[in-house]
């Protein structure tokens, strides 16, 4: 802690250390997009095509549909010389495009210690090539992620995230993608959030996750019950969150808030399995790494990852009222410049879709912590979403773009994300 | 919990060295050397392993060749409280001749060492 205290003193890497910021580090023009990728830059969001003009960054309406220049990054700009017509004009006016921004904890910030870090027997020097990059990204892999990620796996399973989807659907969506989630954030630090980049007139209209899934009834308290959040607060907290994003969002766009995760299932599946470091010898299951963690006061979440039943059935009671409290947002209050919708029950249909394919339900949790969906279980959520916002409500993603396959025909990869 | 991540940390560090040593049949010091050899030198990783394995490795290497497990070793060297106010906690099962008194002899075996005396200050 020294040594990070130190770190957090230096001036340019202060930010980084105060905890309400999720702005990029190094940022030249100050436009809140970078061109570096860890320190919150373009693991986070979408890669500054320019970082000395802050009138260049991803998720603007094109100037001037981007004749000479490409303002809004998607890597689409410059004209057809057969009928002279921008081919932003021509490709991406009138298609809904659209930009993807997650506000959430460390799950849809994807936190992830590799289980390689702590396993003697496979150990070598490649296992630990990615711990810089790790400590710059706050332990958590954005750019592998259920909402943002875009980048080809290296920790297993495969990526499929909404980003991914919406740039599929529509390729001037392309980098259009802000991930604001903090590891421990819980509905009440979502608040005051004040990293979301989005500006009401040049901008085009969002899809906003919300989604803090269990930092609201996950402490790490002996007296968990009396730290979760009521469903009195939570109301308050997300109005006050989404009346803050009412003065932030453009016009037609959405809110998409996520229920609490099933934090049930942690216990009943990991209990009696073995730890990574107690594979070796057979000697640390989960019941006694959180044991452990429960005697430190750190285990992230009491409540659920405890042997006492009746602890894990009321945090399991009160996870429902609060996504209860969600749902009845959704369904009660309007906006200017947004509607909300409420997605369910997610990683119960993930569980239950990965039992349904004859797979061991393990393969869904993050070895290490024992806590978080792993890089398998973003894939699967971020695919079911996906399916279920397209059949509830087929405007808030938008139409197919008929232009996709001209648009990579002329500029290929766009520039990367 | 005073030192709670210390105390994580601690069992975590030697249960890995613990380990390395038993995969690749090396002595501790050995496996120290493996470890720090396995981390890049970026943000200084790799000087920083080699700083704590000089200052707590011998002591390590006594401990270890004791077949005292990561808790106990942990409590010994102080980077686990010892506050007798506070649980002795512990991820592996309690040793057959219980916690306290593994690390009461745990201690002894470092009663010379300064790292001991010192550990409060670090």
């Amino acid at each position: 802690s020294l040594y990070l205290r130190k770190i957090c003193n230096q001036p340019l890497l202060k930010g980084l250390c105060e905890t309400k910021s999720s702005l990029p580090m190094l940022d030249i023009d100050q436009d809140n997009f970078s061109v570096f990728p860890s320190l919150r830059g373009y693991h986070w969001r979408g890669r500054d095509c320019n970082d000395t003009d802050n009138s260049f960054y991803p998720g603007r309406r094109p100037e001037d549909w981007d004749l000479i220049r490409d303002s809004n990054c998607n890597g689409i700009w410059g004209f057809d010389p057969e009928d002279k017509i921008p081919y932003e004009k021509k490709f991406c006016d009138g298609t809904d495009s659209r930009g993807i921004m997650v506000l959430g904890d460390s799950a849809a910030a994807h936190f992830h210690i590799p289980p390689e870090w702590l396993t003697a027997i496979n150990m070598s020097e490649q296992t630990f090539s990615n711990l810089p990059v790790a400590i710059s990204n706050e332990f958590d892999w954005p750019q592998l992620s259920m909402y943002t990620g875009y980048q080809n796996s290296t920790i297993g399973g495969w990526t499929e995230s909404i980003y991914l989807q919406l740039r599929k659907n529509n390729l001037c969506n392309h980098r259009d993608y802000q991930n604001l989630a903090k590891n421990g954030y819980s509905s009440d630090n979502l608040r005051n959030t004040n990293s979301l980049s989005r500006d009401q007139e040049l901008d085009k209209p969002a899809v906003v996750f919300y989604a803090v899934i269990g930092n609201d009834v996950c402490n790490s308290h002996a007296d968990t019950l009396k730290h979760m959040t009521t469903p009195k607060q939570m109301k308050l907290n997300v109005m006050t969150t989404l009346e803050h994003l009412d003065t932030l969002l453009p016009k037609g766009s959405h809110v998409v808030l996520v229920a609490l995760a099933a934090g049930h299932l942690l216990w009943d599946i990991l209990h009696d399995k073995y730890h990574p470091i107690g594979q070796l010898n057979k000697d640390v299951t989960y019941n006694q790494l959180y044991g452990f963690l429960s005697c430190l006061e750190s285990n992230p979440c009491e409540g659920w990852m405890n042997k006492n039943e009746t602890l894990r059935n009321l945090t399991t009671e009160r996870a429902n009222q609060l996504s209860d409290v969600l749902k009845e947002i959704a369904v009660s209050q309007k906006f200017h410049n947004f509607d909300v919708i409420y997605i369910g029950r997610i990683y119960e249909r993930v569980f239950a879709k990965w039992r349904q394919m004859g797979k061991d339900p393990v393969d869904l949790i993050e070895p290490v912590d024992g806590f978080h969906p792993n890089q398998i279980a973003s894939a699967l959520g971020a695919d079911l979403i996906w399916k279920e916002v397209v059949n509830m409500r087929p405007e808030v993603f938008g139409k197919n773009n008929p232009y996709n396959e001209e648009i990579t025909a002329i500029f290929g990869d766009q520039g990367g994300h | 919990v005073s030192n709670r991540y210390t105390c994580i940390g601690c069992v975590l560090m030697v249960t890995i060295i613990e380990q390395l040593a038993q995969v690749h049949n090396n002595s501790v010091q050995e496996a120290m050397t493996t470890l720090c050899g396995y981390l890049p030198e970026e943000a200084r990783l790799r000087s920083t392993c080699i700083v704590l394995a000089e200052l707590f490795g011998p002591d390590l290497i006594k401990l270890i060749n004791h077949k005292l497990n990561a808790d106990v070793i942990c409590h010994a060297v102080q980077l686990c409280s010892n506050d007798p106010v506070q649980p002795f906690c512990h991820v592996f099962q309690k040793p057959k001749a219980g916690l306290k008194r593994s690390i009461k002899y745990a201690q002894w075996i470092l009663k010379e060492s300064s790292i001991m005396r010192n550990t409060e200050f670090l």
